[in-house]
């Protein structure tokens, strides 16, 4: 997948700290610091459809350029995570006992088009 | 909207940046919150004390590191493969015992779970830290009680279960009370009472003061009971 950057407009992951400081949360998650809530944005036109982000083989890019000529081109695929990590969690709860637990699919690795 | 943008993807109006961070933070709470099915951040009333806290997590981490040793297909970071249902959120709880009635020889301790983790796992295992300081010579029974709420009339309680420990010399000692946990993961208040009895020359069973490092905590391993899932032919 591709990080995003200033101007990019293509299908990419944009990165997003939360900083529990900076929320107010720091009093009762203990770990981590903070959260990476990554999201994906950008354009996916039918000729990237089905690449992981925009690292392609020339093959790829060939064939891209076959099919972005094809009359269907102008239907749009979805920028979506292709890759996802756990969010782990040391926090207390509202009796004071500390809970750890790994939340699913929280963190965004990387983007593709569907 | 003032810079006249547009996602490129949607085409909707591109938000200030401001106000796009801001949007983005209360999706961060929103989502966090939502994942630990908390209606809204907790409010942590008292703090375990620091000493305690320490005491707590090197216990669980030790019990993850034996756990590992035992258990062939250990995951890296030290989790347990869960026994079924491989994904399901798992969560680790060190519930800190709050001081209930005592007299000199005999103390009541309440560990409380919340109603939030309660109502949507199920218990694996829940075991019990209790340390003994030196007192006379030789082995000294002791009695544990469990008490749970009582169905019958609020704030009573109904034994459990009873067990004799031989404490042979100072130091931790360990007691099963995951059936007793289980069973109370069911009930309204999710409230384990424990109920230490040591002989009359002993003195009090519990550290003098809650601050002690050796205060007695109960270390619990539940898992997101599976969704319930209706079949239709």
């Amino acid at each position: 997948g591709v990080d995003c950057g200033a101007d990019s407009r293509m299908c990419c992951r944009q990165e997003f700290f939360v900083d529990f400081k900076e929320i107010g949360w720091e009093d009762w998650i203990i770990q981590p610091e903070g959260y990476h809530m990554n999201y994906c944005a950008g354009l996916c036109p039918l000729h990237m459809a089905g690449i992981p982000g925009l690292a392609a083989s020339f093959h790829t890019a060939v064939l891209n350029r076959i099919k972005a000529a094809s009359a269907a081109a102008a239907v749009d695929s979805c920028c979506v995570p292709t890759q996802r990590r756990p969010l782990s969690l040391l926090y207390y709860d509202r009796d004071s006992n500390i809970v750890k637990t790994d939340i699913p699919d929280m963190i965004v690795d990387s983007c593709g088009c569907t | 909207a003032a810079t006249g943008e547009r996602c490129p993807a949607c085409g909707v109006a591109a938000l200030a940046p401001g106000a796009q961070r801001d949007a983005l933070l209360a999706l961060a709470k929103r989502s966090i919150l939502a994942k630990l099915r908390l209606p809204a951040r907790p409010s942590v009333p008292q703090l375990p004390s620091r000493g305690a806290r320490l005491t707590a997590l090197r216990t669980v981490r030790a019990q993850r590191s034996d756990a590992a040793a035992a258990i062939p297909g250990m995951l890296r970071d030290g989790r347990v493969p869960p026994r079924s249902g491989p994904g399901l959120q798992e969560y680790e709880i060190l519930s800190f015992a709050e001081p209930g009635s005592s007299t000199s020889h005999r103390a009541r301790l309440h560990f409380r779970f919340s109603q939030e983790v309660a109502g949507s796992t199920e218990i694996l295992q829940a075991t019990l830290y209790l340390f003994w300081a030196a007192r006379g010579r030789g082995a000294q029974p002791v009695t544990v009680r469990l008490l749970q709420p009582d169905p019958a009339g609020p704030n009573t309680t109904v034994l459990a279960s009873e067990t004799r420990l031989e404490v042979p010399r100072p130091g931790w000692s360990t007691l099963d009370v995951g059936a007793a946990v289980r069973s109370l993961f069911g009930h309204e208040t999710p409230r384990l009472t424990v109920e230490l009895e040591v002989p009359e020359d002993w003195g009090s069973p519990l550290p003098s003061d809650r601050g002690d490092s050796r205060w007695p905590f109960v270390v619990a391993r539940a898992q997101a009971r599976t969704p319930h899932r209706v079949h239709r032919r």
